[in-house]
């Protein structure tokens, strides 16, 4: 299974709705300061849900809706390519799978969110099932945001050590 | 709970010598302050850069102790696996020389796996398969432009600033 | 020690608009938590890059926050002069754009003080008077080769990492 | 005044004597990782006494001496240009002054430190006084050292205030 497209629609400083292709292997993003590189890596992090709304560089997941749009609303998707067998023909198919997770400002500021998987509204505990079977990222492990490389050097030797628990 | 972590110490341990010596021909070691009770101390990195003498992570200089951080995040990578990682500016206390072996080392695990990376390092951009531009457009919000480096395309809005 | 530090506040604050106006073309204000009482609150950073809108530290991006944070230490340190100034890898955050808007502040200043700074991009390197080397011979330990900018003699050791 | 040279013997990892010339203006310093850059901007601090061991990257003072070198002692001097009214002419000439620190390694391992002003030995805060006197740093507010714009970046209000506190 790999990713294949991100599509953001009015998350952080993205308004418009906007189709990311991700192809395979490696790739860079590159871009001015405050074009809106890192607000890529919260949005994957948002639909993967692998991260708090602090680790998205926000203090309420509703700071997550744009500011420069003019609604209440924002979503991330995520569209995976993977082979399947198809049950009745047993041949190997690729099909494409999305999961999506969107999130609406409420008239008394809470936030509301719902998680869809190919259209279909899931719960978090369903939605992070399927990544972890289909090998994809449940947890922030897999990804080191800006400035951890120097986190990570100036750990003392407890905290360093704690970063292997999470492995065990 | 002590096993598990253990042997999950033993394989990151095994792993780490490996993914240090890949990135700059040196020598790292993971040593734990207590091997009878893991989780009563911590973990020390020792490592021996290339041509030096070997030391802990306090004396290294920015970019030597940004190289042995790598390393360990490789050697986590590899003990436990997924489908994709991404990097977002890791390789900014490198020289152009470290940053080359960064890409180098990245761009072979990308053969199994999707790596996504932030850079502003030219070096960086040019080894990888392909790079998407980020601008900002006033009253537009953020727009990314699609551009595929294998064809030696020229990346306008690369070029100006990754300088 | 109120009236001392209200006094030093007011000639920072000042400082502090018109150098985060010199490196951005934005608006930048030093806000003082408890004007009453300093010392029982903090000191808030509110900016506004050109072309956003007013924003607080925590929500900017990497480089922003880096700009912003050296327009601070610009600010500091006219209102306490010195003749020599010295930076290790302030630079590292940001793009080719704002690296060379920094170079260019630090070059203006440099007319009156010294300014001793270590930086990696190459744009830093062309903007100052003259550039030292240095390598890391085995064996012999660190050696300096001194180079002169200004008459462009090709910096074949800082050419080759400065990428 | 202004600063001329700097000589390092036998410190970090400079085992060899080496006279590093300052130029007036805008210098840049530059080399691949680990050549001993960040090691030159340790010497200013120590020589100028503005940083404390473990500042200049040193568990103990005793460790500045270099692992490359054989001797127990290391020193580094500033020499700075200065203009100044010749008493009896009155014409205003250039002269140098040179500032040294040096250390030694007992055979107990602890340090012995001697500051000297033109070849005599002087105290520590006499040391302060003369820099002052010509305008030089004399605590580390001057110096930038790597990483501090990201932990000023990251600080909270109180600790931002804090830096502005040591101005008033
Ligand atoms: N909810 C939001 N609505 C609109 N804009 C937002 C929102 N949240 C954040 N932003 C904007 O996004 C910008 C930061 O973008 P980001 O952190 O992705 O930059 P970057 O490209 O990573 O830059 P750098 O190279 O400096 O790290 C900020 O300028 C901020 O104003
Ligand atoms: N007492 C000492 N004797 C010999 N070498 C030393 C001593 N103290 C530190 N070093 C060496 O100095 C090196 C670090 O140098 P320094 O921090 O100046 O590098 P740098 O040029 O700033 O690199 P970077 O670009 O990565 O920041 C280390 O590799 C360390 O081994
Ligand atoms: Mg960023
Ligand atoms: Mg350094």
């Amino acid at each position: 299974v790999r990713a294949d497209a991100l599509v953001l629609d009015n998350f952080k400083s993205f308004p418009r709705k906007s189709r990311i292709p991700i192809r395979e292997g490696f790739t860079t993003i590159s871009g001015p300061n405050g074009s809106g590189k890192s607000n890529l890596i919260d949005a994957l992090q948002f639909v993967l849900a692998t991260s708090s709304s602090k680790g998205m560089r926000a203090d309420r997941l509703t700071d997550l809706i744009s500011e420069l749009g003019n609604k209440p609303t924002a979503s991330v998707a995520l569209e995976f390519v993977g082979t399947f067998t198809d049950p009745e023909t047993k041949l190997p198919i690729e099909r494409v799978i999305q999961c999506k997770r969107s999130i609406r400002r409420r008239k008394d500021k809470s936030a509301q969110v719902k998680y869809h998987l190919n259209g279909n509204q899931i719960r978090l505990c369903d939605l992070h099932d399927v990544l972890r079977h289909m090998g994809l990222p449940t947890s922030g492990q897999n990804f080191v945001l800006q400035n951890d490389v120097i986190r990570l050097t100036s750990m003392g030797p407890v905290p360093r050590r704690q970063v292997l628990d999470e492995l065990a | 709970k002590k096993t598990a972590f253990l042997e999950a110490f033993v394989r990151v341990r095994d792993a780490f010598s490996k993914t240090y010596y890949e990135l700059g021909r040196g020598e790292g070691r993971l040593i734990l302050e207590d091997p009878k009770d893991p989780f009563a101390g911590g973990l020390q990195i020792k490592v021996r850069p290339r041509g030096k003498k070997l030391s802990r992570m306090e004396v290294m200089s920015g970019g030597e102790k940004a190289l042995t951080a790598l390393a360990l995040i490789f050697a986590l990578q590899e003990v436990n696996p997924a489908a994709l990682f991404v990097f977002d500016e890791v390789d900014k206390d490198l020289d152009g020389v470290n940053t080359k072996i960064l890409a180098e080392a990245i761009r072979r695990r990308a053969e199994e796996r999707q790596y996504i990376v932030i850079s502003h390092h030219r070096t960086m951009l040019e080894l990888s398969n392909q790079t998407l531009g980020v601008t900002m457009r006033k009253d537009f919000g953020s727009v990314v432009t699609g551009v595929t480096v294998d064809q030696s395309v020229e990346l306008t809005t690369e070029r100006a600033h990754a300088a």
